[in-house]
């Protein structure tokens, strides 16, 4: 099953998810 | 993507699966005296020495069982229960001589923990938490989440137990606008927590902030769907649900659980997998337990199945012992035992 449809992947998720997030 | 979109697990007949896959331990002949509610495994320290026990409940009794050689269990603690009765163990990692236990009459109304105290180890209980208990589910680091209330007045905590069982520390995590349903810590990732809620979405949070990280609406086919273990590798969340609700097919058989793939960055999600009963074999998805790449569930005809979701297929079928459906399937947290639980009362601990 193709993960390509998923869009852009990030090995850095949750820091990135972190820092984005309201506090 | 839809259930039927989804790839399905290899269906092999039932003939084709291995039996020598479980293989009886041991066996707690009707421990309680009436019906079991939940059993778990967990380490118990005695004179300086840690020590797999197992732990049983009914309604208003929870015991515990140390092993006298690999074959007999012993009784050395019990806890009784007059007032409210006991709906279920919530086992905590990384914590030692205390359980958690869920009291409520079809909705969780107590959070408590069993102790001993450590001069005359007599038992005790310490309530932790009273309410509308919604959820809950022990973490590692010796903490436990629970979600109170409804969506508008939902609040959820997580606590960390001090040695003696009290709460020696509390924290809130910011409520998304839905109800939560259950929870699942992410493995590979450390302080994720991932929630389903009751309008098809998977939530992650920063346990260690407390911030609502994501809000992932998926498919109208998982429906009220129970989480049972998330993973987390390069990148994408791996996540098991149940599909209690689920539709028999020709094609597909009856699925039992399924394995999603999500990218937390673009809340865009797949099924990968369906784990559905071997050809030939009958029921849904009654109650399971997920550890690991393993996953077993009891089903409505009574019988235990096994997948192996690194395989992909079912990897051993338990059918009812001496005509008596199993009701209860739960993986040791001590070692890869699985214990099974009869309507009867009757625990069987298998060797997987």
């Amino acid at each position: 099953c193709s993960t390509a449809d998923l869009g852009p992947i990030s090995l850095n998720w949750f820091e990135e998810l972190s820092s984005e997030a309201p506090p | 993507h839809s259930t039927e979109q989804t790839e399905t697990a290899d269906r092999p007949a039932c003939d084709n699966l291995n039996p020598g896959n479980l293989q009886l331990v041991s066996e707690l002949k009707n421990p309680s005296s009436s019906c079991s509610v939940d059993v778990s495994a967990m380490w118990w320290e005695r004179a300086g020495a840690k020590e797999p026990c197992i732990v049983t409940a009914c309604e208003d009794v929870v015991s515990l069982w140390k092993p006298l050689n690999s074959l007999q269990w012993e009784k050395v603690h019990t806890w009784h229960f007059t007032e409210v009765p006991v709906l279920q163990i919530v086992p905590v990692p990384d914590v030692y001589n205390l359980i958690c236990v869920a009291l409520g009459s079809l909705e969780i109304r107590e959070i408590r923990a069993l102790l001993c105290s450590s001069g005359d180890d007599s038992e005790k209980q310490v309530l932790l938490k009273s309410g509308d208990i919604k959820a809950m589910l022990g973490l590692t680091k010796r903490r436990l989440v629970s979600s109170t209330g409804t969506f508008c007045n939902q609040q959820i905590q997580i606590m960390t137990f001090a040695d003696d069982g009290s709460s020696k520390d509390e924290q809130l995590l910011m409520p998304p606008d839905e109800t939560v349903l259950t929870f699942a810590e992410v493995q590979g990732t450390q302080e994720a927590l991932l929630g389903t809620t009751t309008v098809n979405s998977i939530v992650i949070w920063n346990l260690k902030t407390g911030q609502l990280l994501k809000k992932m609406h998926i498919d109208d086919s998982y429906q009220a769907s129970v989480c049972h273990g998330a993973y987390s590798e390069k990148g994408l969340l791996f996540v098991v649900v149940s599909q209690p609700c689920a539709k028999e097919s020709q094609a597909l058989g009856s699925p039992v659980f399924q394995l999603l793939v999500i990218n937390p960055k673009t809340a865009q999600s797949v099924g990968v997998l369906l784990c559905s009963l071997p050809q030939g074999q009958a029921g849904r998805f009654l109650e399971g337990d997920v550890k690991d790449h393993v996953a077993a569930a009891v089903l409505t005809s009574g019988t235990i199945a096994i997948w192996d979701l690194l395989l992909g297929h079912c990897t051993a079928l338990l059918p009812p012992v001496s005509d008596q459906s199993w009701s209860l399937v739960k993986w040791s947290g001590t070692d890869s035992h699985l214990l099974a639980g009869q309507k009867d009362g009757n625990i069987f601990i298998y060797r997987y």
